[in-house]
């Protein structure tokens, strides 16, 4: 603003038209970032595979509100420790979930191959960091599938605190639940972890009641 | 509020669509493709101070005439929004998770004069 020049709003000189649209483009980048609360644009160093991707925005219900300044998350399982056993695996996320945020509802979507022989019984534990090396678990839920294809697994979402790191970890624990023929056949490949199909959570937060923390200490 | 043409002076909403391909964020921002942002500018004089929008009711619109004719101590009226609506976004985090968000109070709807 130089010497003398007046605020448009209040009656001021009007721009020249490129300039206008120069301020309007910047105007319209703070705008953004500030209403993410974001210091700069983020770095998409992984691109998600589309269908994934797809297939995600069809979770986020569109066009429902989310809550009053909450946000609705989808994080793909970033790399997955599957052990040789049908399904066991340990999924990895990366959650920078903002601080003062209260994480209210959280689903684990699974995707049950066609080759599934009868019932999946799966048990799903969060894996903290421990001081000593090995890692210490918590059972968080249980199910039981009995169809190939997508599954919503409902999780306590006062189990899943992220690590101060930012990352989760959560433990499958599955077999087949089937007549004792399971031990003549060789364990397969029950549950996809990679790829467009690979696990994620869905989680909705939002931000801590004012106060919340001093309810919660009375 | 009306939209501004050229030659309006007065206290109007100047609407400009932003695409997000124009910024070159849609690599991150997934939905909407753009959004409107509006902006308040124009004239505010003193019969109008005060005035919700240029369709005020017909009481302000006396009311403003009479403090026309009674200039108050001379402060400037400036125009600012005076509706403003929240923006549904959809983006990619840092971390490659995809958020869903509403942003408050980010398209302004009306103008008017402070």
């Amino acid at each position: 603003q130089g010497a003398g020049a007046v605020c448009p709003s209040c009656g001021g000189p009007t721009l020249a038209p490129q300039a206008e649209r120069a301020l309007v483009l910047e105007l319209a980048k703070q705008q953004i970032l500030d209403g993410l609360h974001l210091t700069s644009r983020p770095r998409i160093i992984h691109p998600l595979p589309q269908a994934a991707l797809t297939r995600a925005l069809r979770r986020l219900q569109p066009g429902s509100m989310a809550p009053v300044n909450g946000e609705e998350i989808i994080s793909f399982a970033a790399n997955t420790e599957s052990s040789t056993a049908t399904c066991s695996s340990m999924l990895t996320f990366h959650l920078s979930t903002p601080q003062f945020h209260h994480l209210y509802y959280a689903r684990l979507w699974l995707h049950v191959r066609p080759t599934l022989p009868g019932t999946l019984y799966v048990r799903i534990f969060h894996w903290g960091p421990r001081r000593k090396r090995q890692g210490s678990r918590t059972l968080l839920a249980e199910h039981q599938m009995t169809t190939p294809g997508w599954h919503a697994l409902a999780l306590p979402s006062s189990g899943l605190r992220g690590e101060e790191s930012g990352v989760l970890k959560l433990q499958l624990d599955c077999r087949p639940l089937e007549g004792n023929n399971s031990a003549a056949r060789p364990p397969r490949r029950l549950l996809n972890t990679t790829g467009d199909q690979r696990p994620f959570l869905e989680l909705k937060i939002q931000p801590n009641e004012p106060g919340a923390g001093r309810t919660r200490r009375r | 509020t009306p939209t501004c043409e050229p030659e309006t002076p007065l206290c109007c909403r100047r609407d400009h669509y932003v695409d997000f391909q124009e910024l070159g964020w849609q690599d991150w921002i997934l939905q909407p493709e753009g959004y409107q942002l509006n902006y308040c500018s124009g004239q505010c004089p003193p019969h109008l101070a005060g005035s919700p929008g240029i369709a005020a009711s017909f009481h302000s619109a006396v009311f403003n005439l009479l403090k026309a004719n009674n200039p108050w101590p001379l402060g400037t009226s400036c125009c600012v929004p005076t509706a403003r609506r929240p923006l549904s976004i959809l983006y990619l985090d840092r971390d490659g998770n995809v958020v869903k968000t509403d942003v408050p109070d980010m398209v302004v709807e009306a103008c008017g004069c402070s």
